[in-house]
């Protein structure tokens, strides 16, 4: 207040956005939903079961600290720093699937015989910033 | 093209090699044309020529029977999102359910007697990899139960496994034959399973392509010993075998539950004397802000 009275045409500060650059970035990598059914590629035909599959994806933009928070490897700093020091030609970090689980697919095949079979890196859970 | 000296393993195509196969398609280890190898999933989706799966070859439809077979199994092994159910008895990683692709006329001479229901069936394993090993293998015999009231049942089953004929034809002699004697309960059943996995382990160690199997399976309800034509009626009503084969794949891209991935990368975080100072640089200004966030 004493800087207003005392020379009043001081810039009044706007505390919501003064604290705003605080707040974590609004779309931080993080790891999204997204469910397809078979029937929508037109492979239920021949891809029996399961009906719908969820292979989620990963999205949003790597914070400048990523640490270990995303399980990044210490290049990922590097890269940051780069990008924002010395070359912005340089990408910034993406956000990546990090950890995976499998999913297994019971198949018909064009001879007629049947195949369950479990696949691995099929659904992604967790995301990273590399 | 230069792979780099650390994954020499890993085998790049080179575009001028195959027109046919993806652009590029990075091999499991050690194998060269694994395009073809690859489970029938992934070829589709490695498949850039647009929207190939719609005009996929029309397929065989499998016996229903064998379909449902198949339902239940996966009901068994994995949730309904296809997630594969832990559970100590699932070994596998893949099943296969082969339909036999010829029959073969039984040849006078090696009739065996009484023979109410036997044929040659032969099987092609064309599908099956050097990379999936075999955990078990079962003839799998499904019936009608309509023809039957609830009864017991005894059934005798010779199974005979056939080298391949070097003449070519498609049912040479038979070899080694083996009997088994079943008793069972035809309320309780749908499925009769002969296990043969000691007979076929050596055959598909040796990557044979098919499989010549001669199957005499005669039955009699226990009550009427003697009146083997309701036997011959029950016979009739059993349609050829199929031949289940659980394996474990060891390729790259099946799910092996018991293959652990390498540790976290963050643990290397630790010992990276050069990974704090580039925290404390990423962080110089950030510290400050953290620093009022804290006081406010």
């Amino acid at each position: 207040d004493e800087d207003v009275k005392e020379n009043p045409s001081a810039p009044t500060y706007n505390l919501s956005e003064y604290f705003k650059q605080f707040l974590f970035p609004q779309n931080e990598c993080e790891l999204h939903n997204f469910r397809l059914s078979f029937s929508q590629l037109k492979w239920d035909k021949w891809i029996i079961a399961p009906h719908r599959y969820s292979p989620q994806y990963c999205k949003g933009d790597c914070p400048r600290v990523v640490g270990h928070r995303y399980g990044s490897p210490v290049h990922t700093m590097v890269q940051n720093i780069i990008y924002e020091k010395l070359d912005d030609s340089v990408p910034r970090p993406s956000c990546i699937p990090a950890e995976y689980s499998p999913l297994s697919v019971l198949t018909i095949e064009p001879d007629g015989s049947i195949v369950y079979k479990e696949y691995e890196d099929m659904i992604a859970t967790k995301c990273t910033c590399r | 093209e230069a792979v780099s000296e650390r994954t020499p393993e890993l085998l790049l195509i080179p575009e001028d090699e195959s027109p046919v196969l993806p652009p590029v398609l990075l091999l499991p280890p050690g194998v060269r044309n694994g395009y073809a190898l690859l489970p029938p999933l992934l070829k589709v989706l490695s498949d850039q020529r647009p929207h190939s799966w719609e005009g996929e070859s029309p397929r065989l439809q499998p016996d229903s029977r064998a379909l449902r077979y198949m339902k239940r199994l996966y009901k068994m092994s994995a949730t309904k999102e296809g997630i594969p159910k832990a559970n100590k008895s699932h070994l596998y990683n893949t099943v296969w359910l082969l339909t036999p692709c010829a029959e073969c006329k039984h040849h006078p001479k090696d009739q065996i007697k009484e023979d109410l229901h036997s044929v040659d069936l032969l099987f092609n394993l064309d599908r099956v990899t050097a990379l999936e090993h075999l955990l078990k293998s079962v003839l799998l015999y499904s019936f009608d139960r309509s023809v039957f009231s609830s009864s017991a049942i005894t059934c005798t089953c010779h199974v005979a496994v056939k080298e391949n004929d070097p003449s070519g034809q498609v049912c040479p002699n038979v070899l080694q034959p083996i009997t088994f004697n079943l008793h069972f309960e035809i309320r309780r059943h749908k499925w009769i399973e002969i296990d043969v996995t000691s007979f076929l382990q050596p055959l598909i160690a040796s990557n044979k392509r098919s499989i010549h199997i001669a199957v005499n399976f005669t039955c009699l309800k226990d009550d009427q010993h003697h009146n083997s034509n309701l036997g011959n009626s029950f016979n009739m009503a059993l349609v050829p075998p199929s031949l289940l084969l659980y394996l474990n794949d060891t390729s790259e891209q099946a799910y092996r539950r018991w293959h652990r991935r390498k540790n976290p990368v963050w643990s290397r975080w630790r010992n990276n004397p050069l990974a704090d100072s580039l925290e404390e640089m990423g962080t110089e200004n950030m510290q400050y802000k953290r620093a009022s966030r804290h006081r406010r």
